[in-house]
């Protein structure tokens, strides 16, 4: 079983859509897939049409009441599962700010539950907080896929994220796995260009090969509550996501 | 002396982008334009090449030590004082989130303080959080603009921000006077017109008659530290911040 954290604590910069088209595609080439949402803002769970009703349905539960993840598993349409979000899951950012133990929380429950039986890939989407929600995230996963958008502004948000994990990696006694993706990229800014570099510069091979391109089909998919497999498969977003997909199972990163 | 939050749970919806170049266009205009920099993330401090060294240089010291905001300014190249944001800023969502009485402090220390001298306009950046720091940006500001970046995610936000607001004005005893502002629009896409004609059919009256179109100059210019009228004053995101301000003006909602 691969998890893969999607995080970046720039607003903004295509986590939500990174989490929804990844998990698509590798539900697509036959792997059972788990989305778990991990922003109280619920988006992921929006689009894919799986609704908690409250905090029980959502990982709250898990850190309250030690709940097993596999019994918050929601079928969706879009063919991967999902464990969805609500807004009562803010409450653990604020009850548990100074709980140094409930980091860990998610990775062991990945890890002892019977999630495995049912997923080949876990795929978390966080909000921009680093707080305790996306802390475990990190702390859970064997990668940490950082979408970058093609902007100055996001650049400098991922410059700040490395700073951010060099600064939990001795805590956690172990260098995070990342990969940063490049978002939103429009071939014909300059700009675009200046980012791709700046970021080859800066992180080298942890940079992907694939980069995902300013898509409008990926911007509609979701109010139409699909991923871009459904919505428009043969644009270049589902064929960016593929890609990803290929150059993920190529570098072993995911089995 | 008039007090301008720009605020959107949503991440990337160009709420720093705003308050850099509303902020620049007032000044620009004559007025004398403070901005206070609430998001730990410190972009826009950041763009105004304004450092705070702690958070002690930080409205921190305001909730801590009763610091008085005027104490806080710094100039900043763009035409307007900056009171800068630092990572420790991210303590008062964590350390006040069950006092009620902490979401005053700002509106409090606005009125209390000598800014009024200092001031004509305060624009108040917020992160995405709907933590302690923003909720005093809402119940300090005299207006609340809303920047909603033209896609349906965004728009979904907006929609979820509504609502929250509701949930608020009860406490607050009052409504808080909001405009929509439609940013990145892009009019040769179908979608950038869909949200525009839901923003309107929605919020009516509330959404700003301008919209700011998706102009790379806008997003060029933060890595200069610069505003668009310092990078590319006759661009169309320069004139579009400008028309934004002359319908604020027209509206009487700036003096
Ligand atoms: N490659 C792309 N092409 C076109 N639009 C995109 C692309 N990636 C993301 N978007 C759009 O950009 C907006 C922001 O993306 P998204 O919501 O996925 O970012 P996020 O990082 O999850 O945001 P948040 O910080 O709010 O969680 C969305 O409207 C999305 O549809
Ligand atoms: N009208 C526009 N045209 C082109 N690019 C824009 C426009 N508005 C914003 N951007 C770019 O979009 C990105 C997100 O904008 P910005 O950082 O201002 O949003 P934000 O709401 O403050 O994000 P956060 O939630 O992270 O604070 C930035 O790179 C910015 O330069
Ligand atoms: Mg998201
Ligand atoms: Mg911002």
């Amino acid at each position: 079983m691969t998890i893969i954290a999607i995080y970046n604590q720039k607003g903004g910069v295509g986590k939500t859509t990174t989490s929804l088209n990844l998990a698509a595609a590798l539900a697509k080439s036959g792997r059972n897939v788990v989305c778990i949402d991990l922003d109280p803002q619920a988006q992921l769970s929006d689009i894919a049409g799986v609704t908690a009703e409250s905090g029980n349905d959502t990982v709250l539960s898990m850190f309250e009441r030690n709940r097993s993840l596999h019994e918050l598993l929601r079928k969706s349409a879009s063919g991967f599962q999902v464990i969805p979000a609500h807004g009562s899951l803010s409450k653990v950012d604020v009850l548990h700010a100074k709980n140094y133990n409930v980091v860990n929380r998610l990775k062991a429950s990945l890890r002892g539950d019977r999630l495995g039986d049912n997923a080949d890939v876990v795929i978390i989407d966080c909000s921009p907080m680093i707080g305790v929600l996306s802390l475990n995230a990190l702390f859970a996963c064997d990668l940490l896929l950082i979408p970058i958008a093609a902007d100055h502004l996001s650049m400098k948000g991922g410059i700040k994220l490395e700073k951010t994990l060099k600064a939990l990696e001795p805590i956690l006694k172990r260098r995070i796995d990342r990969r940063y993706l490049l978002t939103r990229f429009d071939s014909r800014r300059r700009m675009g260009w200046e980012v791709l570099h700046l970021l080859e510069e800066k992180f080298g091979r942890e940079v992907c090969s694939t980069s995902i391109a300013e898509s409008v089909s990926l911007a509609e998919s979701p109010a139409l509550h699909m991923s871009v497999y459904q919505h428009a498969p043969t644009s270049r977003g589902a064929q960016d996501y593929e890609d990803l997909l290929r150059e993920l199972e190529t570098l072993k990163l995911i089995r």
